[in-house]
């Protein structure tokens, strides 16, 4: 990617060792959507908020860059009724609260922006946007945030015998690249923003979840639609609107 | 704020699902894939969409795959790789450059050199090469020259005026400084030392982040000031922050009081969903 052409794409870090190698402590990815919120994966929070580290702005993890915003976790607010099944997430999806600094969270920049959250379906076959620093083909996390392109795939074609198999519910959408080999999100971009574009105006319209191996099957990704209202309630409350 | 209130009749666990619910089996369109394909492969993909031919390379589709016409010096399968016409150092006293006409390369002689191959010397100082009123004056050596800048001017031809400035982190310098903090000559941005970094001439959107033929500093990649690359020996590079000065920033009302806002007031940003930097067609 280039510096500023994904400002809402976030960099959740933390000081615990991590299974797979990921520069700087990065293990999932994140997107914001309100200076002081960030929309993430529910199975990127089972950690303590004093071992969480949000980082906004980032391109190089390893280069300190002078745009840059870092934030500690106030809360996380995982939604209720995530849950997995055979290692499979369902509701996959978490609110992070940012911990001002200095009173005030998030400041608008060239490289961090917010991004919309949809109101109306993007029809299947829409192309959209994934980012993150996950691993890629060497095995290990990108120390530069990578993008790529990926199609909206239909619930219905997403559960076929050749692809999920009735695995797909309706808290998730599938995408994928139909490219051999398969551009796809993987393991470390979990948590990131799958943004559509319509306007000019990019909406994030689902979150990094899970999938087989990586870049062989389409992506599964949270429907951010489908939980509009959670966000909604859950920030109201939690800014006492 | 732009979140809306929420719908108070919502219940968590009454969803709208738009997607049609036609059983996939019975679709034929899904079940037609190759064995070479992966199992969803559509057939009626277009492999070119995505226009994997790099450096302006043209897609031509070949059945279920694609073959990528590549711009001369450019070849590979996605014309990732540049024919180095510089490598054996055809310019004698200058920086030899990758173009994409005829013979691709050029040299960019070093002032009095010129010629082709930059191995003519011209009288230096005749006619005066500084800029804005500046003043030639002739060393012992005949290659040699100074120029003497009027206030405020500077640069070996006194070409960087007093306007020449980069505002926040530099992105949008355009101006025309070429040395680092270390007074080392920047490259030009399509040196052929740089057809291997990520950040040259050849690379994608290098209009829009200001890069072109030319040796001044830019910041292509978010750093916090503009930056060049420097030439290390006959083959390294590396890359180093340019002498360039900050401009001025103008006063601003009361800074640390708006910091000091409760935060729940704080409404969000202006707008969504839109990025500064421009999207422009891929050229094919």
């Amino acid at each position: 990617s280039t510096a500023g052409k994904h400002p809402w794409q976030v960099s959740l870090q933390t000081s615990l060792p991590l299974t797979t190698s990921m520069p700087q402590g990065h293990f999932c990815g994140g997107a914001l959507i309100h200076p002081c919120w960030v929309l993430t994966a529910a199975h990127c929070t089972d950690i303590n908020t004093k071992h969480l580290k949000v980082v906004l702005g980032d391109q190089d993890l390893k280069k300190t860059e002078s745009h840059e915003q870092t934030f500690r976790v106030e809360k996380i607010l995982k939604y209720s009724q995530y849950n997995e099944r055979d290692e499979i997430p369902h509701n996959d999806i978490a609110l992070l609260k940012l911990k001002p600094v200095g009173g005030h969270c998030a400041l608008e920049s060239r490289y961090v922006k917010t991004v919309c959250l949809p109101s109306d379906p993007f029809p299947s076959g829409t192309e959209c946007h994934i980012s993150g620093w996950g691993v890629t083909e060497t095995g290990e996390g990108s120390r530069q945030l990578l993008d790529a392109k990926v199609k909206l795939i239909a619930n219905p074609l997403c559960n076929s015998r050749q692809l999920y198999d009735h695995t797909i519910d309706d808290s998730m959408i599938c995408a994928g690249n139909l490219q051999k080999p398969g551009s796809d999100t993987c393991q470390g971009d979990s948590g990131g923003p799958l943004t559509c574009e319509k306007d000019g105006t990019y909406y994030v319209y689902g979150i990094v979840s899970w999938g087989q191996e990586c870049g062989k099957k389409p992506g599964v990704y949270t429907q951010v639609t489908k939980f509009l209202n959670w966000i909604k309630t859950t920030m109201h409350r939690e800014a006492g609107l | 704020s732009f979140i809306a209130p929420p719908d108070p009749d919502w219940t968590p666990d009454d969803y709208y699902y738009s997607y049609e619910q036609s059983s996939p089996d019975e679709d034929p369109s899904v079940t037609q894939t190759t064995p070479e394909n992966p199992d969803w492969y559509y057939e009626d993909d277009d492999p070119c969409q995505s226009n994997p031919c790099e450096h302006g390379g043209d897609c031509i589709i070949r059945g279920d795959t694609f073959s990528c016409s590549c711009p001369a010096p450019f070849s590979g399968s996605r014309c990732q790789t540049a024919q180095n016409k510089c490598k054996d150092n055809p310019c004698v006293h200058g920086d030899c450059l990758i173009t994409q006409k005829h013979p691709y390369y050029r040299c960019a002689c070093k002032y009095p050199y010129t010629g082709p191959d930059c191995s003519k010397v011209l009288p230096a100082c005749r006619p005066n090469p500084c800029q804005n009123g500046g003043v030639c004056s002739r060393h012992r050596r005949r290659s040699r020259f100074t120029c003497a800048c009027p206030d405020q001017y500077k640069g070996k031809f006194c070409e960087i005026g007093p306007d020449d400035c980069y505002v926040g982190d530099g992105y949008s310098y355009r101006g025309k400084v070429s040395k680092t903090v270390n007074q080392n000559p920047c490259l030009y941005w399509n040196s052929h030392l740089l057809l291997q970094e990520t950040y040259n001439m050849f690379m994608e959107d290098a209009e829009t982040h200001g890069i072109a033929e030319h040796n001044f500093c830019r910041n292509p990649d978010g750093d916090h000031k503009p930056w060049c690359f420097v030439k290390v020996n006959s083959e390294k590079v590396k890359w180093e922050y340019c002498d360039v000065t900050v401009c001025p920033v103008p006063d601003t009302p009361n800074p640390v009081e708006s910091l000091l806002e409760p935060v729940m007031e704080l409404p969000g940003f202006e707008s969504c969903g839109k990025t500064e930097v421009a999207e422009h067609a891929v050229k094919r």
